[in-house]
């Protein structure tokens, strides 16, 4: 009663539309609506992602939290409406094709360690994501070490030494070093329909 | 792990690592 028909939201996005807004193909988006269905139904069958469903589909449980996945439910969910829609799902995953190109893919990574959406990143967000990764993982960095790492980057990435970095530095320092951009491609994403045929 | 080894990690390197930031778990059931 009153409701907006949550379940329609599905089908809202026409896939011919956002093909012509992203890397994949009508078949793959069909093909990617099969996952989508799958994450938006895996706490409550609602249409939508929330952050615990989001959180789940990536790592297994809705309990661990995570400043990553938090940033990556955010940038996601571009309506900022606290639910990831399938067009915004689509529009997300398209960043992190293969085919993306690279000014895309360090547009999204910027946004992503920008964590206090300042337009920069700055040393202090820098250390907090090198905290919440030695938390979820096995390494043992020290104070001293995480500073040297720390001066090092800037050193490198700061070009106009103000102790942060801008998008254009950014771009500059990602394109010296492509490789940090390893994680923004996900492989699946390419030929999904042959990979992924039960989808 | 040598202090004095000139090849320091990068900081976003190491933030890169996080399995949290990987979206093929998506894909990976």
């Amino acid at each position: 009663m009153g409701c907006c028909c949550s379940k329609e939201r599905l089908h809202l996005q026409d896939p011919a539309l956002l093909a012509s807004q992203t890397y994949f193909k009508i078949s793959e988006i069909e093909a990617l609506h099969v996952l989508f269905k799958k994450l938006s139904s895996s706490v409550v069958d609602d249409g939508v992602i929330s952050k615990e469903e989001f959180q789940l589909g990536l790592l297994g449980s809705s309990k661990k939290r995570s400043l990553f996945t938090d940033r990556l439910f955010q940038l996601f969910d571009s309506k900022r409406d606290g639910v990831i829609e399938f067009g915004e799902f689509i529009r997300g995953l398209s960043v992190f094709h293969p085919a993306a190109p690279q000014a895309q893919k360090a547009d999204f990574a910027f946004r992503l360690y920008d964590i206090c959406q300042r337009g920069f990143i700055e040393r202090e967000e820098v250390k907090e994501m090198i905290c919440a990764l030695l938390s979820e993982s096995d390494l043992v960095l020290s104070n001293d070490i995480i500073e040297v790492v720390l001066d090092k980057t800037f050193e490198e990435a700061d070009s106009k030494g103000d102790g942060k970095i801008d998008p254009e530095e950014w771009q500059e320092f990602v394109g010296r070093k492509p490789s940090l951009l390893r994680n923004m491609t996900i492989p699946y994403l390419k030929d999904l329909n042959t990979q992924f045929p039960s989808f | 792990n040598s202090g004095s080894s000139p090849a320091i990690i990068n900081a976003f390197q190491l933030i890169g690592m996080s399995s949290c930031l990987d979206l093929s778990g998506f894909f990976e059931k």
